[in-house]
């Protein structure tokens, strides 16, 4: 474990929690993806089918746990909670994200560590993670007022990956024979996916304006 | 188990 990589851990449990604290508290999933959610439920629980059968350590464990709990209920909220589903807009939420599955699936058929169901869905599921945010940032240039909980939702989702990028490059240099093909360029495609967001939410934050995506 | 690789992040 690295700092790069407990920052990335913080930051995407960070992303979760205000998530949480948006729905939960407010009531409210305005401007939020229920596509986006549920892809991310299908890449934790694709990604951790090994939670039972191999142990890292009581956090690795327990952030899997709270990644999973968090993701599915989310998607559970949004589709059947009876005041958030109401906040869902699902006509403006129509990216086709099983689009995103098949050619997920077909590369991870083609490119994986090790040709297993489990190293397959595990190389599945980090490429559907490089494309999950892509409904959400759709939807957020159709958001006209974007609040300010899910613009620092998508933020942290983001940021989280990018530290990501420098625990990868520390440990490439501090462990020897440490190379992962999969993960360095998925992860690299997934944050270069949140450059323009991350131009916006700069800017927005330095003139203090309202977060706005261009349509 | 050996062979298998071991993904120690999350």
């Amino acid at each position: 474990m690295n700092i790069f990589r407990l920052a990335g851990d913080m930051t995407h449990l960070a992303s979760v929690l205000v998530l949480l604290l948006k729905i939960h508290t407010i009531k409210s999933c305005a401007g939020i993806s229920l596509k986006t959610q549920e892809l991310y439920a299908l890449v934790f629980a694709t990604r951790y089918l090994d939670i039972f059968t191999d142990f890292i350590s009581l956090y690795n464990t327990t952030m899997k746990l709270i990644f999973l709990g968090s993701s599915f209920s989310i998607v559970w909220y949004i589709r059947n909670h009876k005041i958030v589903s109401r906040s869902y807009d699902k006509s403006q939420d129509t990216f086709r994200h099983y689009f995103l599955i098949i050619p997920c699936l077909l590369l991870a058929l083609l490119v994986n560590e090790k040709f297993t169901f489990k190293e397959v869905m595990w190389a599945f599921s980090i490429y559907l993670e490089a494309v999950a945010i892509l409904p959400q940032l759709v939807l957020l240039q159709r958001t006209r007022n974007i609040d300010n909980l899910t613009g620092q939702y998508v933020f942290l989702l983001g940021a989280y990956r990018a530290l990501y990028i420098l625990n990868w490059i520390y440990r490439y240099f501090t462990e020897t024979h440490y190379v992962h093909w999969i993960t360095w360029v998925s992860g690299l495609v997934q944050t270069l996916l949140y450059a323009d967001f991350f131009y916006y939410y700069f800017e927005s934050w330095k003139n203090n304006k309202k977060l706005q995506l261009p349509a | 188990p050996l062979g298998e690789p071991m993904h120690d992040e999350l």
